[in-house]
């Protein structure tokens, strides 16, 4: 199973529809600062069902949604989808790829899909469970976290044992 | 629960052991031991590392680039005892120089083919390794736009 | 003691919207006020700043190098007020791209004859502007020797 | 005045008696990751008198002290002198150049010294009353602090206002 699409529309900066298609190998998001390379990051922890907003680099939900620049309005709503091809049968059998998307509108409502089919944060979180796919910290590393994951208080150390046990 | 922790933490120590040797030139000790072994459900997980002819006491003493490696490692080890498909790092390479930078994407490498990486990064010698290259630019201020910089010839992945 | 803190919140403020004037290329909005203005001894210091064409609400929506040009601007602020002979900087380029990477330059060469910098990198750029450069070694495992590896010429300095 | 010498004997990774002289311009310190740059930094900051143990990345006073290598044994002291040029008289007239010197023994004992005179702590913070010198923060920087220094938490930045009044 790896990543194969990720779609971003009216997610932080990217006010325009942007697709990112991505091999199995390594892939590198290179730019300047601010140019929008970690909300990328972001997007892919919050599709993932990220639900804590500091994780996401944001004091409240809405501040996820397109906020304008000089020349553009704000938008209503963000939309991120992940398609995920289902090579080594991670997933249940029945898909070849699978394709996530969480949508948030300014009204504070947000919804899940996956295909085309609206479902609730507990169905994606059922489908990828013991897939090791999830918004957890192993799989998604920021260069914050060294320092946290190596200093003296213990308990983000030991919340990674758990989550991995 | 207590079984599964446990069996876990051993099987963590194993790869973080292998892994720090991956990264490390050359490394005295390498450990990952519970401060409370009577109590392994609530005890604290202590790492002990020390480089090359070095005595460090503890992993605070070690430089910005050495706990930055270690981390990797502890992360990595993690990583094996449940693989996730992928693995996104946001500028972990920054504190690194020229000779980590190698054995950090040699560390990468290993995982070929078990693993998809996508990688956030300023540092050369990353971009090079690179099969497939994102740029970003907000050419219109306050908007991001992606040009795609290299791809990879258009070979089915694994 | 109120009104030292008033002024200097003041003088801090007009340095660091000058300073941030030229870390940025373009900045709309830049601002130091006081979360209660009522209880100035008390409340908390907020800042505001507003990059080029976008429209963040709080200095937590920037990205990792903009965050660290707005630290480095407040620092040389406050260092305007009190000023040090001597300021250490310990890889504080490290998040920082380029263009960043000049422009930070140029705000230490404005300082230059008023301040000593004493700056630890891994940034090509930085070595090149510095006029002394040091090179710590540890040839032998575990012990540092310096090796001066360019000094400049032995004038006297200001 | 600017700092004119420094050296370091048997603290941290300085095991031999080490001296850097700097001119009054732009000095970089350069190396491989672990090579003894931030130990430098740290030098400086407890000749100037530092107390806190966890700004100089130990736990306890005696990790200052070289602690042995491969081929070397521990010493028992470690000892830093930091010489000042007093050019624009910012320092009392009587001095062209001050120097400073901070010592520490296995046992916990230390010492400081103004030139050859052994002396307290509060000495030198009088000495340098006003003049910006001290190991406060705002003229040691590191990449960590920038993270706190624009946090939530804005005591960190109080602090900074408070120092610089
Ligand atoms: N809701 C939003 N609407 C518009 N722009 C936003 C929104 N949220 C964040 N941004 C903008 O995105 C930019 C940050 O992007 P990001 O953190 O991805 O940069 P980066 O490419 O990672 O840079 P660096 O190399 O400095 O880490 C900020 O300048 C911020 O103003
Ligand atoms: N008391 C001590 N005795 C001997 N060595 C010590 C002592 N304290 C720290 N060290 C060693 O000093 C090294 C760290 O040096 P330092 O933090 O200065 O590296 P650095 O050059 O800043 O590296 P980086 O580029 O990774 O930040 C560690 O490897 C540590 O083991
Ligand atoms: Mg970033
Ligand atoms: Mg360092």
């Amino acid at each position: 199973m790896y990543l194969a699409r990720l779609e971003l529309h009216g997610f932080k900066s990217f006010a325009q529809r942007t697709v990112f298609t991505f091999n199995g190998g390594l892939t590198a998001l290179v730019g300047p600062n601010g140019c929008g390379k970690s909300n990328v990051v972001d997007a892919i922890r919050w599709v993932l069902g990220e639900q804590r907003v500091r994780l996401l680099r944001a004091e409240r939900m809405e501040q996820l949604i397109f906020n304008g620049s000089r020349t553009r309005k704000p938008l209503g709503m963000a939309e991120v989808s992940l398609t995920l091809l289902n090579r080594e049968n991670r997933l249940p059998e029945a898909y070849t790829e699978i394709r996530i998307t969480r949508r948030l509108y300014r009204d504070g409502t947000g919804e899940y899909l996956i295909g085309d089919t609206p479902c609730r944060l507990r169905d994606i979180q059922e489908l990828f469970l013991d897939t090791g796919v999830g918004p957890n910290a192993y799989s998604i590393i920021e260069l914050r976290m060294v320092e946290e994951l190596l200093s003296e208080r213990t308990e983000e150390r030991r919340r990674l044992f758990e989550e991995a046990a | 629960a207590l079984e599964r922790f446990t069996k876990t933490l051993q099987t963590v120590r194993t790869h973080f052991q292998e892994l720090v040797r991956l990264l490390f030139e050359d490394v005295e000790e390498a450990d990952l031991r519970l401060a409370d072994p009577d109590d392994p459900l609530q005890s604290d997980i202590l790492l002990y590392l020390r480089p090359r002819g070095k005595r460090p006491t503890s992993i605070n003493q070690l430089s910005g680039g050495e706990k930055t490696l270690a981390a990797i490692a502890l992360l990595f080890a993690l990583y094996l005892v449940k693989p996730s498909p992928f693995c996104i790092l946001d500028e972990v390479d920054a504190p690194l120089d020229e000779a980590n930078t190698v054995r950090f994407l040699r560390l990468l490498a290993h995982f070929y083919g078990k693993t998809q990486f996508i990688v956030v990064t300023h540092n050369k010698r990353t971009m090079e390794a690179a099969e497939t290259l994102y740029g970003i630019t907000m050419e219109e201020p306050g908007v991001s736009r992606v040009v795609a910089v290299r791809l990879a010839e258009a070979t089915p992945s694994p």
